[in-house]
C-alpha cells in the first residue's frame, strides 16, 4: 500500500506546472524514503530530477517500492479539479494499475476522489555524479524568470558568463543584441532578492532560450533559483521546493563544432 | 557552427 497525503495541493499542483511542458510521461518511484521522479524531455536534451522527502508529507506510507508511470498530462487535469486549500492523498495498492487521488476541503464537507490508470513506462535511467561545479549562482528565481523571458525575444539562445564580478545573460538575433549584467549585491532588505555567486573559475555556457523558459515554470515553487555550471557540462537549475524537497533540471550546452 | 548537445551523452545509463 502506498499513500501520501499533503495539507495543501498548491505543492503537487505546482510540482506539475513545473514538469508538464517538458515531459508527457513520467515514473513517480516511491520508497520509504520518499517520491523521486527522474525523466528527460522528448529530445534528450534535458533532464528532470524532482525529490519530494517523505517527511515533508503529512502523512506518508509506503510498504513496498512502488513505480508509478503517469500521463502528465492526465494527472494535471485531475490536480486542476483540486481546490488550492484541498488536501491531497495520492494512494495505491501494490502492484496496482491505478492511481487514486483524493481531495478534501478544508472543512471536509467535500470529498473527491480521481481514479487514473497507469502506464507501464520503460524508460531509461541515468545516473548523475556528484559534481563540483566552477560557479554557482543564486538569484530570485522571479528575476531569473523575467531575464529568460526578454532575452528569449533576441534569440533561441543565452549565453550566461559567471566571473567574479557578477553573472551577464546575453543573447542577440535579427532585431539586435541585449545583455543583462547582475552584480553580487552588497546587502538586501530580503534575503530571496540576493545575488550570491560562488566561483572557483569563470565560466561562459551557451543554452536553448526554450528549455530554459520551461524551466521557469518551477518559479512559484520557490523564491530563489540556483544556477551551477562548469565548462562543457549540463547546467543545474535548482529549485528548493520548502520544507519537502527540490526540482533540478539539468540542460545540455550548445557547444561550439 | 553552434550545436546543441544531448544530455545522455553526459551522464552514466544506469
Amino acid at each position: 500500500m502506498f499513500e501520501a497525503r499533503l495539507l495543501r495541493s498548491s505543492i503537487l499542483k505546482k510540482v506539475l506546472e513545473a514538469i508538464k511542458d517538458l515531459l508527457t510521461q513520467a515514473t513517480f518511484d516511491c520508497d520509504d524514503n520518499g517520491i523521486q521522479l527522474q525523466a528527460m524531455d522528448n529530445s534528450h536534451v534535458s533532464l528532470v530530477s524532482l525529490t519530494l522527502r517523505a517527511d515533508g508529507f503529512d502523512k506518508y506510507r509506503c510498504d513496498r517500492n512502488i513505480s508509478l508511470g503517469m500521463n502528465l498530462s492526465s494527472m494535471s487535469k485531475i490536480l486542476k479539479c483540486a481546490g488550492d486549500k484541498d488536501t491531497v492523498t495520492m494512494k495505491a495498492q501494490d502492484n496496482a494499475d491505478t492511481v487514486t487521488f483524493v481531495f478534501e476541503s478544508p472543512n471536509q464537507e467535500k470529498v473527491s476522489d480521481y481514479e487514473m490508470k497507469l502506464m507501464n513506462l520503460d524508460l531509461e535511467h541515468l545516473g548523475i555524479p556528484e559534481t563540483e561545479y566552477s560557479c554557482t549562482i543564486r538569484l530570485s528565481s522571479a528575476e531569473f524568470a523575467r531575464i529568460c523571458r526578454d532575452l528569449s525575444q533576441f534569440g533561441e539562445s543565452i549565453v550566461i558568463s559567471c566571473t567574479k564580478e557578477g553573472v551577464r545573460f546575453s543573447a542577440s538575433g535579427d532585431i539586435g543584441s541585449a545583455n543583462i549584467a547582475l552584480a553580487q549585491t552588497a546587502s538586501v532588505d530580503k534575503e530571496e532578492e540576493a545575488v550570491v555567486i560562488e566561483m572557483e573559475e569563470p565560466v561562459t555556457l551557451t543554452f536553448a532560450c526554450q528549455y530554459l523558459n520551461y524551466f521557469t515554470k518551477a518559479t512559484s515553487l520557490s523564491p530563489q533559483v540556483q544556477l551551477s555550471m562548469s565548462a562543457d557540462v549540463p547546467l543545474v537549475v535548482e529549485y528548493r521546493i520548502p520544507d519537502i524537497g527540490h526540482i533540478r533540471y539539468y540542460l545540455a550546452p550548445k557547444i561550439d563544432d | 557552427n553552434i550545436k546543441q548537445k544531448g544530455i545522455t551523452g553526459f551522464f552514466t545509463k544506469l
